[in-house]
């Protein structure tokens, strides 16, 4: 089983994604997120970092043996056992699809939701009205973890109850899964949000 | 707060747009 | 080893990775792309087609034993062999990483310069400029088989000798790849720009 360090910055959605997965998977991975080992936008400038992540970007893994690998998908994959990563030829076909779904199709629009509420970029009426709802699977797997973490901002942030109840699968798989022990390991308690939050101008 | 990290996130905004010419252009090419 | 049924329009560069994939495994691999079986923007809005696939994406795969999948990474995975998929937890991860890093990374570029000189989208200086190199791997895996298919427009549309001459790496993964017989089966000659084409107004 996977072993390492994972360096990130603090509330890192696509950090959590491979922290679930070590929590199922039991891989012990070590995080670094915070002085003095880690220090966003100086940490990834390191001549000694970049040797190992040329593209500087987070989260970044190294396995205790040395080998290094920075998208956070393949850090999720490598940290994960045959169970997430799905066990036979259809299933893993399936945590790609969705895994590939959740960042195509789930974080633009997501993203161009909730950033403007965040106050860190401009309203776009449009695209936010592009939002979709996603189909719950059975089995906890990669995809489950890899949409779930997607979906953290907008249940924190804009998905208020009234509007979210036009997605009873998309739910029903997010609060089933923020519910999972190894879920609340890494999220803690997850508060939803009551009134859709708006544009902080 | 995390949100002083989300901005030097890297996300795709304008993927829809590409989404809709790509389909455009395909659907043009295919009569 | 898969076997089953390709539904997608011609000269379509995400359903180029299936296919190449095929040619390596082995796999079965049967496309319908055009007329009677196929026609782009009515097909996928049969009632039949989409419980099979909802969100009426291609390319689109049924599998000879009724297995559906539409997003193009899972199926070039589905279609793949050990080799491909990458043999070790390393390779199997680096695979990951290099598929996930090309869909975030070049895509958008990618698109962002290409498609104003298809005359499908306005022209963007600025992010044009963001075009980046790519890694060259040793043995052919999906991740070489994703970039290259993505690179493709690149190399046909815009990417003159002058200008990729400082992506060396680039050339020579793409220049590689392109003339091994199993990408040649799927992509034929593939005729490289001269003169960077310009937006078409």
């Amino acid at each position: 089983m996977a072993a390492g360090t994972l360096y990130t910055y603090p509330e890192n959605w696509r950090a959590f994604k491979a922290l679930i997965a070590a929590q199922y998977s039991g891989a012990q991975v070590h995080v670094l997120s915070a002085p003095p080992h880690f220090h966003f936008g100086q940490t990834n400038r390191i001549p000694e970092f970049l040797r190992k992540f040329p593209a500087g970007k987070f989260p970044a893994f190294e396995g205790d043996d040395g080998f290094c690998v920075f998208e956070s998908n393949a850090i999720a994959y490598y940290v994960s056992n045959e169970e997430l990563q799905g066990s036979t030829p259809e299933a893993a076909a399936q945590v790609v699809h969705w895994v590939s779904f959740a960042d195509s199709d789930i974080v633009p629009p997501a993203s161009t939701w909730v950033f403007p509420t965040l106050g860190i970029m401009h309203h776009n009426k449009q695209a936010t009205e592009n939002m979709k709802t996603f189909m719950a699977g059975k089995q906890v797997t990669l995809a489950d973890i890899t949409v779930v973490c997607i979906l953290l901002w907008l249940y924190k942030q804009v998905l208020e109850p009234s509007f979210c109840q036009a997605f009873p699968n998309t739910n029903r798989l997010f609060l089933t899964c923020i519910n999972q022990p190894q879920f609340r390991a890494v999220l803690g308690e997850v508060k939803l949000c009551e009134k859709m939050a708006q544009f902080d101008a | 707060m995390a949100t002083n990290f989300l901005v030097h996130e890297k996300i795709w905004f304008d993927k829809f747009k590409y989404d809709d010419a790509e389909r455009r252009f395909y659907e043009q090419m295919n009569g």
